[in-house]
């Protein structure tokens, strides 16, 4: 429905422009409908501007600017209607060291409502997460999951809740 | 809902039967390129009902049973089960009373092919409906694939309201 | 030929003018998200003649003139120069006395454009003919752009025969 | 010319053949026509077997497989005509490490006939390379170069190279 569409855009849009600043530590973004007189049929621009640059199209940014402007507003997404999980395949692999740190650290916000699985090739982002499941082949062409590793800080945060309950 | 835990058995290159437990709030998942990360994301898109063999990478829905290597022959049919927890209530009234939400998808390589919700064989429409109504839907934006997180950015702006429609 | 330097002066995000040399073999470039990095890449495509802006990541051409930042006003023009090393005699008879061959191209904010070989002013048909006389050309598989690697694998057989066609 | 054409396929085909076992250390890779009678419109297909897995479609292949057959090829077609430059950006970001390596060392052997630039956020890769320039920009939207390291090892070879003129 039109009025459905429309509240969900705008709660988008204000969940976006919040957290585009915090992933880029300035800056500013915002959602923009390219026809705000037909709910029905419009489309959506997205409208980037990291600390410090001007205002310019989106497709002028560089890779890592536009994945973690990817990730912003899925995130964004994600706020107004969770889902149980969310799954993001080496999303990190174009991001910088400090972006890395900064995508971890905006999925760890994330995780009061939803679960998150992260496939990486990159240390940092092994060193955030709770459990490290290592997927090899010994056999070549069959998976086998060979390790299970869990992050100290995860298990602390374990037992406390399970004392807890 | 929460994923409790993911089963696979034949599907891709996991002919062996495999259980991924999923307790914590961030799963990590690393290993040698190859060596089927990926393939356990297409295990739960699929699961999920994904129809499409393009979407996990296929030509036909057939290329996600197991195909063989050099040590093995092929596999006959693909299973994958997802586990939900229903500890936290946003559960559809029909599977209220149970503690536990087991959705299983099989596809014979002689095309049969089986739902399962809780051992009990449904239509597919089931099990879209159960994943709707958790609220994991097949939602654009919970499932990122590898190498394609760019592509809301380089969309056209019609195409980006299908994902608000999603939300909505 | 070798390359032996680039400089750049008002293009993308380097609006001051900066010269890379490359004496090495293996050059690499580091550094953040958007400082610039790509920008060197597409000022390199640019001064050997990119005719699409789109290939450029911009809408128009004028999208390779530094726009400006918070600190800084836009620039009025944007020039690329790529001086070549003639010493392994690879070249073109018309240059083969020179040492050293400088391409530049020159971009005006009001739409005036300029190529210079060794600072003297040709037609855009000059520099695509010296690039292809020194196996340069706008070959596609000597620029790999970021994140565009697979497209070789995931391209239509039909595309694929370009790239033969282009080492043919 | 369709015999032009012919030639440089076989070529690169034959180079292909030969650099795809080296980059995935076995198995086996080439190209085929879609349609051998006509060489003025065929299409070329690529079949690639990592080592100890069964031959099958290349859309299904991993994400870092794809990437290091299309090095693969990419290199090949380098070898039947070289050109006196190739820029490489990124290249290596969905690779894994034992990839990443290899992926230098095959970088390093093309050398002999072409100067390579690569952009990585890679640390191993940054240790390979000759030099390395680092871009920054100390003031936001403005690039500057703002380091200039040479390797040790290339270090010694410049030397060595200037001493023998
Ligand atoms: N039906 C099948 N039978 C056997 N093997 C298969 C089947 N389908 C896919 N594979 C294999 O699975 C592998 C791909 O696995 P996957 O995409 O999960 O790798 P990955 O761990 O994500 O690697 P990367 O880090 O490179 O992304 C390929 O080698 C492919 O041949
Ligand atoms: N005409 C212009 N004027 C000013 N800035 C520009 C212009 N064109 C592009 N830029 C800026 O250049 C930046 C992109 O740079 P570039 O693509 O080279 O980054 P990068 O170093 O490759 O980063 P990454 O590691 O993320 O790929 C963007 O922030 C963009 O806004
Ligand atoms: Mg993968
Ligand atoms: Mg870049």
């Amino acid at each position: 429905s039109r009025r459905l569409f429309k509240e969900t855009f705008e709660a988008v849009n204000l969940k976006f422009q919040a957290l585009f600043p915090k992933l880029f530590r300035g800056g500013e973004a915002s959602l923009r409908l390219t026809n705000p007189e037909d709910m029905l049929e419009t489309g959506i621009e997205i409208l980037a501007q990291p600390p410090g640059k001007k205002l310019s199209s989106i497709e002028l940014m560089s890779g890592g600017e536009k994945a973690l402007t990817a990730v912003s507003l899925i995130f964004a997404m994600f706020q107004v209607k969770p889902s149980p999980f969310c799954i993001l395949d080496e999303v990190d692999a174009p991001l910088d060291e400090a972006n890395v740190a900064r995508y971890n650290e905006a999925v760890r916000t994330m995780t009061d409502r939803s679960q998150f699985i992260l496939i990486t090739h990159i240390k940092k982002t092994m060193q955030m997460v709770d459990v490290l499941y290592g997927v090899t082949m010994p056999e070549p062409g069959v998976s086998k999951i060979v390790s299970v590793q869990v992050n100290d800080s995860a298990q602390r945060r374990m037992n406390a809740a399970l004392s807890a309950r | 809902v929460k994923i409790k835990r993911l089963e696979i058995g034949g599907f891709k290159s996991f002919v062996e039967r495999t259980v991924i437990q999923f307790d914590h709030d961030v799963t990590g998942i690393v290993g040698p390129n190859g060596c089927g990360k990926s393939n356990i994301v297409d295990a739960i898109r699929w699961c999920m009902g994904e129809q499409s063999a393009r979407h996990l990478r296929g030509r036909a829905m057939s290329d996600v049973i197991f195909s063989g290597s050099d040590t093995r022959p092929g596999h006959d049919f693909a299973e994958v089960t997802i586990v939900f927890d229903t500890a936290d209530g946003d559960v559809p009234p029909a599977y209220s009373s149970f503690p536990e939400i087991a959705v299983t998808r099989r596809l014979h390589r002689n095309g049969d092919s089986e739902y399962l919700i809780n051992k009990t064989q449904v239509r597919l429409q089931d099990v879209t409906d159960l994943f709707l109504g958790t609220g994991a839907g097949t939602k654009a934006y919970s499932i990122i694939e590898q190498g394609k997180v760019g592509l809301i950015v380089s969309a056209k702006p019609e195409e980006r309201r299908l994902l608000i429609e999603e939300a909505a």
